[in-house]
């Protein structure tokens, strides 16, 4: 079982 | 007022094309760097950036800086009108509501205008950091289209091992399992068949197939795709638009629970 990583995880909102 | 003019408009149609399945609305950002967009598929596990610099156009008219919202499909519907050879021009007034897309075939003798409605798009902006990569795979971009295709078939995650040897795709799926390794391959009749592996650490992740071969539909925009892999970082395949910008597709990865 993998879990799904999202975009927000790795770059802030500027 | 805004005004850009691209000889190449068959370029734009590719970069709708390869944007339009992933990113449904997006906000296309004119500045007098160029035209750029940033926007995330709506599970927020890919994002995507998109570059034309304003040198690569004939002519380039920004007076102020300008955020137009589009509906994407709609926009790739209005550009399919357009011919390959066509040459286009993207027109709007600064507090326009609306944007104009016209179409000059390259003899002049057909001149066609198209026009848009535009949306309020409330986006995202994200920050991307400058990042080091452990390793980064140049490969010829239809070998790579293939092998997700071919990988999909099978299973729905692809791990992606960059080592010594070479890159490896692997999946696993109900009926068995694939790998296939390219090897790094600068011996090649053209320069865009080479494969370049550059490596400072092995490493290996795990992606969903679905969002790759979402980006591979980018594949007509450029012979040869960058894949740029870190293991605490979003992967990101990268084709080059002629010599006037990018397309950046990052993927976040799958994580053992």
């Amino acid at each position: 079982p993998c879990l799904q990583r999202r975009i927000l995880d790795y770059f802030n909102e500027n | 007022m805004l005004e850009l003019r691209l000889v190449q408009g068959g370029l734009l149609k590719k970069v709708l094309d390869s944007l339009k399945d992933l990113v449904n609305d997006a906000n296309f950002d004119c500045s007098a760097t160029g035209f750029s967009l940033q926007a995330m598929d709506s599970s927020h596990v890919a994002l995507v950036a998109l570059l034309l610099r304003s040198e690569g156009f004939e002519h380039y008219r920004c007076d102020r800086n300008l955020s137009l919202g589009m509906n994407l499909s709609n926009m790739a519907k209005m550009l399919k009108c357009a011919g390959n050879d066509d040459i286009v021009t993207i027109k709007a007034d600064d507090a326009a509501d609306s944007v104009t897309f016209m179409f000059e075939s390259p003899n002049q003798d057909k001149i066609a205008d198209f026009d848009m409605k535009l949306m309020d798009i409330d986006s995202e902006h994200l920050g991307i950091p400058e990042a080091e990569f452990q390793a980064i795979v140049r490969m010829p971009s239809a070998e790579f289209a293939r092998i997700c295709k071919d990988l999909s078939t099978i299973g729905d995650t692809v791990v992606i091992s960059v080592t010594k040897e070479g890159v490896k795709f692997s999946t696993r799926g109900d009926i068995g399992t694939a790998n296939i390794v390219c090897r790094h391959n600068t011996s090649v009749d053209k320069p865009e068949e080479a494969t370049i592996i550059e490596m400072e650490e092995t490493v290996s992740l795990t992606f969903a197939l679905r969002y790759m071969n979402s980006f591979t539909k980018a594949t007509p925009l450029a012979n040869q795709v960058t894949i740029s892999l870190s293991s605490d970082l979003p992967v990101v395949v990268e084709y080059k638009v002629a010599e006037m910008g990018h397309i950046r597709f990052y993927l976040a990865p799958k994580i053992e629970e």
